[in-house]
């Protein structure tokens, strides 16, 4: 007879956590650093604060190979009220929105934390003083795996002498720092080439110290949440807002409901789709609302998603941050106009890097990032690295490898369509793909431009 | 100000859907496919029955490409008490047990059923005769997202005529049979050929039946439900198998908790550890439990995980489903003994076939199973490419690109360690590496030594 039983989040992502990445020790201990400063970042950049982000790892013990990872920030805290859930609850956040941010699925740091209490035991270490608050607030907390809810060990208020705000975090995991150790420095290097504003301090369980100070002042603006395009539609998504929004008519709802979506594009679109503009939204049957789904995808006449609710790196940012850490001679970068998947808006940004410092190699270089986010792992399942090595023939541009490139991709959205839920390669969606693709040749085209003019200039020097 | 909120398990699944293999509609089709597949086979093979599977893919409606997916079998069908759950509910199922089956997450029906909801609106029919059942139980159920619990919109029960057992399970899904066409065929054409006990017809959108009827009536062992290994333990499991296990010292808890844990083991292991064996173990403090989970993933002396929770294909089938679709010259497979990781035992077996009707090729062909389940997408992101392509120099083996050559590989374990949950490559853990690798090296002796023959044979024809 079959054990029919049900499992909480919690319990799920704690039996199968190689999903989040979780999957041996050095990868954990990546894995653990990385939704820490995820979240440190998220807290203060998308808040127009200049962030100052401090991470430590440290050996915690001398028989087990257990590391504390601690990170603190200046960002904008976290109310009391939410601590508890935000750091014990699976699938709890506050980036279930739509806009452009690194976290998307309620999930990271409790992994993390999950982590550390079923291979060390110890709970997590929370203080947040949250924006404007007089107050810093401790805990130590634990997850009840199997009712995925959190056990609050200790919490503490104190006043503070002189204001500030921001929060840490530090847990104690299993690790292994030595095949750890080249990749969480890339790590942190690259989240600071995408960052110059930031300043972060990263000291390592060798005790070395790596700081990456902040070269620039100006952040770029934050992106603003915005409301679901209507080429995003399903039945479902149409059903939740009918619920949630207040509309006495089928036009007002849609004016209110959407992006992109003004009094004259509604009344084109109940046209187009022959709907009477004054029913009650909440009168729609299920067919109806099938019909209305398939009528929005299909009509023509929506302004295109615009890119208020994202936040790209821009040009400027990432031919600095290619020129620092590789040294070329030649280098470029492309920022598209907004583009969108399924109503979901994204941009596509890419440099190109040549020559230099750079060694020839057979492959190109591949610097990948989403939503500035640096992807480390499974290169080779990444949309990105099969536009780079098989949509592109290079050789147009001038290049024959084995050749010194590099390129970096920056995929930013309100939803970036991850394989995974570790964030580590993004999918084939085939908007994004063709998107990659004409930003990759438009750099090209510039650097072939390069190339012929010095390679003319190497003919006219041997006369 | 941050919004806060929880998303249920069917939220979270349903907004990040492409994670599960739903990011678009012709691999929908296919996932929706191969879920119903797979949990029908799972319903017959693990149970002794000779399965007989009937697949059906409609057009349902001519204005949008909407398909109805309708899978039946002669399985043990559900207990009806247990059917709104088991199709309405995300995280439930039968499978959260220490033995090889194909289904492990409690997810894959709920996908294909929330995707039909979203795209179609249409409920999931299921229609169940529970084995030894009199009555057959027919409902209509749809999601609540929200609350992730079942909404029965119908439940009918009629008495039976004739004595039979089995399910069918239907769905509406919006689809892309262009384009899934043949990845939906070659997945059941594989499903067969390592079922070759199975009677399998598949009626496709265009009208062709695809039959796979049986053609051997042994069936292999189904596999056992196994109690954890001890090398698989850490505190979470460890303080969760002491509140589940009735034992008055820790003596008795670890040989009533652990398989491969007899009294004599037990007793050198508490040696070992310098623990008493008489210790009642619900009073273990947490630092106790992480010492003692420290010291059983740490002793030797406990015996490797047998094999009996495995169900591997063995040589015969490997060999013949090889044979049928390939028509080589030689083949020869390998099925390797029990080995473990985490404390999951697991098998890794391999076919190789090599000439004859195989036209040569730059790689080799892969084609890879995992619980006898056919993994066709994320070819390059598994573990088994990377062993096929950069951890075996062929040419030590006789063999040069390009070359006729196919391999099969085949991991089976309590807990296949999938990237994803949309179960399309495996993960890198060392132990499953390097089994392979040793497989693999072992079929390409035989081949080897064919090849050198062969070679010999036309030498010797020249002279
Ligand atoms: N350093 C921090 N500063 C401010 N808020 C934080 C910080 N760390 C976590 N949070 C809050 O806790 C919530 C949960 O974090 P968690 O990492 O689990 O999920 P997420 O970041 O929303 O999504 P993801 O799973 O993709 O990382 C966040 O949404 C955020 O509101
Ligand atoms: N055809 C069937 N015959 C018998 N039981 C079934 C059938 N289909 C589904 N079930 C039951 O419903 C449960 C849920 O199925 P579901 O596919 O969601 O999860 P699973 O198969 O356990 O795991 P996975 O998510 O990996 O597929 C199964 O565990 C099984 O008990
Ligand atoms: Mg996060
Ligand atoms: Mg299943």
């Amino acid at each position: 007879p079959e054990k029919f039983k049900s499992l909480s989040p919690a319990e799920f992502f704690y039996r199968n956590r190689e999903i989040a990445g979780f999957s041996n020790p050095a990868r954990a201990l990546y894995q653990t650093v990385r939704e820490l400063v995820e979240n440190a970042l998220d807290a203060t950049d998308c808040y127009g604060i200049l962030p100052t982000i401090q991470v430590e790892i440290s050996r915690e013990s001398n028989e087990a190979p257990h590391y504390r990872v601690t990170v603190a920030d200046n960002g904008i805290g976290i109310p009391p009220e939410h601590v508890p859930q935000a750091f014990g609850q699976v699938l709890y956040g506050s980036k279930y929105v739509l806009k452009q941010t690194r976290g998307m699925f309620g999930l990271g740091v409790k992994m993390a934390i999950l982590y550390g209490q079923i291979t060390t035991g110890k709970p997590v270490i929370v203080e947040t003083v949250p924006y404007r608050s007089k107050y810093k607030y401790s805990f130590k907390i634990l997850i009840d795996i199997e009712k995925n809810q959190p056990i609050v060990l200790e919490r503490k208020v104190r006043k503070l002498k002189r204001r500030r705000h921001g929060t840490l975090v530090s847990v104690v995991v299993e690790g292994d720092w030595g095949r750890a150790k080249s990749r969480i420095i890339e790590y942190i290097k690259r989240t600071a080439m995408v960052a110059p504003y930031a300043n972060i301090y990263f000291k390592d369980p060798d005790g070395n110290v790596h700081h990456y100070p902040r070269v620039i002042r100006k952040l770029p603006p934050p992106p603003k949440e915005t409301k679901p395009h209507p080429h995003g539609v399903d039945i479902e998504l149409l059903k939740t807002l009918i619920s949630n929004i207040e509309a006495n008519t089928l036009l007002e709802f849609l004016i209110k409901a959407f992006q992109s979506v003004g009094e004259k594009a509604a009344k084109e679109f109940l046209e187009f789709a022959k709907l009477d503009p004054n029913i009650k939204p909440s009168e729609l049957s299920i067919d109806d609302l099938k019909y209305l789904a398939m009528k929005l995808k299909e009509f023509n006449g929506f302004k295109s998603p615009r890119g208020t609710s994202l936040s790209p790196l821009g040009e400027e940012i990432i031919e600095a941050g290619l020129k620092q850490i590789l040294k070329p001679e030649f280098v470029v970068a492309v920022t598209r106009k907004p583009s969108a998947y399924s109503g979901h808006p994204f941009i596509v940004e890419v440099g190109i890097a040549y020559g230099g410092q750079i060694p020839p190699a057979e492959t190109p270089y591949l610097y990948r990032f989403a939503n500035k986010i640096p992807l480390l792992y499974d290169e080779k399942a990444d949309v990105a690295w099969k536009v780079v090595t098989e949509e592109i023939d290079w050789r147009n541009y001038g290049v024959t490898f084995p050749a010194p490139l590099a390129i970096l991709t920056h995929i930013c959205s309100t939803k970036v369509p991850y394989k995974g839920v570790g964030k580590e390669s993004v999918a084939e969606v085939p908007e994004v793909e063709r998107e990659l693709k004409n930003a990759i040749r438009e750099a090209a085209r510039k650097l072939k431009t390069y190339i012929s003019k010095k390679m003319r200039e190497l003919e006219a020097k041997k006369k």
